[in-house]
């Protein structure tokens, strides 16, 4: 599991029977006890559908459940998604209209152990662009071969002599996932369970896309990496926001300081965890024009949902798979492409 | 003692914005930490403002024994805490 904040947002991502959504009352008292913030931008909540749902507790029993459990923050601002076969790897989405103000069940403070004095100067504030491009890239993937699982397992030896950050970091070199971004520019830090799975996060760059434009370079951001490898019911999740060039067919993408295109890293990625089926979901923010100098956000909006609409073509992952199918939705401010892929046989 | 069973792989993704940009966060008052819920390092003034205008790390943790998770490390970026989680 992960938990990103930047100044402006927090990404919450939570596997197994975790409560992800009990947080969200919680985030939205701190955000309003430490920042003054009364209002939420947008709030989205997204899951694939689970192996196990009867082990799901609190509002996670049941999709209906999380839905009405956003609604009653969100009230009428929030709409909720199904996207792909219901019968099979469908995925949910929750999101919200710009500019909510959420409500909250209960008379909403903080302890008053969580309150910190607040500081007494401000830093001064660095010039930004206030047009960037937010692009999201989600890779969700099962029924890894066997292969591709194997380097996920540890032995009790291993785990009794080599700490969980050291195994993550023996993983993470022996897959190439240290290097699915130029090596110069990532912090990555990875975890090996016992006695089996794997974490991982890192920061690109500055870590947020906008960020490294005041110094002419493209702007940075995150990946995170989630591994369960048990037979029967194994998975893997890629999930990233570093503004990546995407290829067209008439069109080749400027190279950007040794970054993969958004192609080339979904090849790499799905080539290191060897899913049987996954799922590829690219959300691109569409209120902004894009300015800068990072690859993607040369492009309008729409030209890159195109391209990303073109890239998640039948041939994206070469011959071993088949695109199921690939749906695209334009949301209030977001487009979405959704597409599924099945390995042949 | 129960087995835990097989381990639930598929993760929920909840993120929360309170404002569209960096450069864009709302007016909130004096008292509060107008940088938001994390630093925004200054680059002319180097590490002098790091780890000084944030939510402490403390109060994320409580939220997450809310959600059931532990924070296991954390990466900090120039504009992003990443923290890696148990579960």
């Amino acid at each position: 599991s992960s938990l990103f904040v930047a100044p402006h947002l927090l990404i919450l991502k939570t596997c197994g029977t975790t409560l992800n959504l009990l947080g969200l009352y919680r985030i939205i008292e701190i955000a309003r006890a430490y920042c003054g913030y009364t209002n939420v931008w947008r709030c989205f909540y997204s899951r694939k559908s689970f192996f196990f749902p009867e082990r799901q507790h609190g509002p996670h029993r049941d999709w209906r459940d999380e839905v009405d459990f956003l609604d009653k923050v969100f009230g009428t601002a929030g709409a909720a998604y199904t996207v792909g076969p219901m019968n099979r790897d469908h995925w949910l989405l929750y999101l919200t209209s710009p500019n909510t103000q959420p409500r909250l069940p209960y008379d909403s403070k903080l302890p008053s152990s969580l309150i910190a004095a607040p500081p007494s100067s401000s830093p001064p504030a660095a010039i930004l662009p206030t047009k960037y491009q937010d692009t999201t890239l989600e890779i969700l993937m099962s029924y890894m071969d066997p292969k591709a699982r194997a380097p996920f397992f540890h032995t009790e030896e291993q785990t009794s002599s080599t700490p969980g950050h050291e195994l993550g970091q023996i993983i993470s070199s022996k897959l190439g996932i240290d290097e699915l971004f130029p090596k110069d520019e990532t912090t990555l830090d990875s975890f090996g369970f016992d006695p089996c799975g794997y974490s991982a996060n890192a920061v690109i760059g500055t870590g947020m896309p906008e960020a490294s434009h005041v110094e002419g370079k493209p702007g940075g951001g995150y990946f995170t990496i989630h591994v369960t490898p048990e037979e029967g019911w194994s998975y893997a999740s890629f999930e990233c926001n570093v503004p990546l060039p995407i290829t067209s067919s008439s069109t080749k993408p400027p190279a950007v300081e040794g970054r993969p295109t958004l192609q080339k890293l979904i090849r790499n990625v799905v080539g290191i965890f060897q899913p049987c089926r996954l799922s590829i979901t690219l959300f691109v923010s569409t209120t902004a024009s894009g300015s800068g100098d990072s690859a993607s956000s040369v492009l309008g909006a729409s030209e890159t949902e195109a391209r990303a609409w073109q890239s998640f073509g039948t041939d994206l992952l070469g011959g071993d798979f088949v695109r199921k199918d690939r749906i695209g939705y334009e949301f209030d401010g977001y487009d979405l492409v959704f597409a599924c892929f099945e390995k042949k046989g | 003692v129960t087995s835990p069973g097989p381990f639930e792989g598929p993760e929920k993704l909840l993120e929360v914005w309170f404002a569209p940009s960096l450069n864009q966060l709302p007016d909130v008052p004096e008292s509060s930490l107008s940088g938001g819920l994390r630093a925004r390092a200054a680059r002319e003034e180097g590490e002098k403002w790091k780890g000084l205008r944030r939510v402490p790390r403390e109060v994320w943790e409580e939220m997450l024994d809310i959600v059931k998770c532990k924070v296991l490390s954390v990466v900090e970026g120039e504009e992003l805490d990443a923290y890696l989680l148990s579960e």
